[in-house]
């Protein structure tokens, strides 16, 4: 473990919490997409199958729980209980154009063609698209709300902070992950647009808004 | 191979 990683893991939670409250407290869920929630859900579903076969750390173990405990409630809070504040007019973007791609891209791209290989493989490259029906759904609206751009500050930085976290462990600890590396690079050049309006933006108390 | 690096990233 070093810096990078866990102030990453830390930003993730704090980027799934803040989401998770603000659908909570304002018990609604505008302008936020349901499409990337599930996503998400997806990502660590297919991630974290290892959960109970193979002890890490104490830390791994219950973040892996916090991260698929919190996701599914984030899901259930938006189809289920506040499903009247869904916006699903602007949440269009058509999710099977990331999952099938991936999932064929999985399949023939990965470190072991093993079950369990695949599907973390699958979770990773969809980790790296999962965003898009989110920033699409901005772009569509032609804004977000505060709290929202914070979450998607919070959420970019984290995969941000890992790219430092395998540059300091392939000098430190020799590792490198082609896989996790490439997909978490496209995952975080995703997020250039929405990093630039953030910094230049809401960092100065405006309000996010896309150049109409 | 990678794969036999234990997953320890979350």
């Amino acid at each position: 473990m070093n810096i990078f990683r866990l102030v990453g893991d830390l930003s993730h939670l704090l980027a799934i919490f803040v989401l998770l409250l603000k659908i909570w407290k304002s018990r609604s869920c505008a302008g936020v997409s349901g499409k990337s929630q599930i996503l998400f859900a997806l990502v660590f579903i297919t991630r974290y199958l290892d959960l109970f076969t193979n002890f890490i750390s104490v830390y791994n173990s219950l973040m892996k729980v916090i991260f698929i405990a919190s996701t599914v409630a984030t899901v259930y809070l938006m189809y289920i209980k506040f499903k009247a504040t869904y916006d699903s007019n602007h949440d269009t973007f058509r999710i099977e154009f990331l999952v099938v791609p991936v999932g064929g891209l999985a399949f023939l791209v990965n470190h072991d063609f093993t079950p369990l290989e695949i599907l973390w493989t699958f979770s990773i490259y969809l980790e790296s698209v999962a965003i898009l029906p989110q920033l699409f759904m901005i772009s569509k609206t032609g804004e977000a709300e505060t709290i929202t751009s914070h979450y998607l500050f919070a959420l970019g930085s984290y995969r941000a902070l890992y790219l430092l976290n395998w540059i300091y462990r392939y000098y430190f600890e020799g590792y490198f992950d082609l896989i996790a590396v490439v997909a978490g690079c496209v995952q975080t050049i995703l997020y250039c647009d929405f990093f630039y309006l953030y910094i230049t933006k809401v960092m100065w108390g405006k309000k996010l808004s896309l150049p109409a | 191979n990678d794969s036999d690096v234990n997953k320890d990233e979350l």
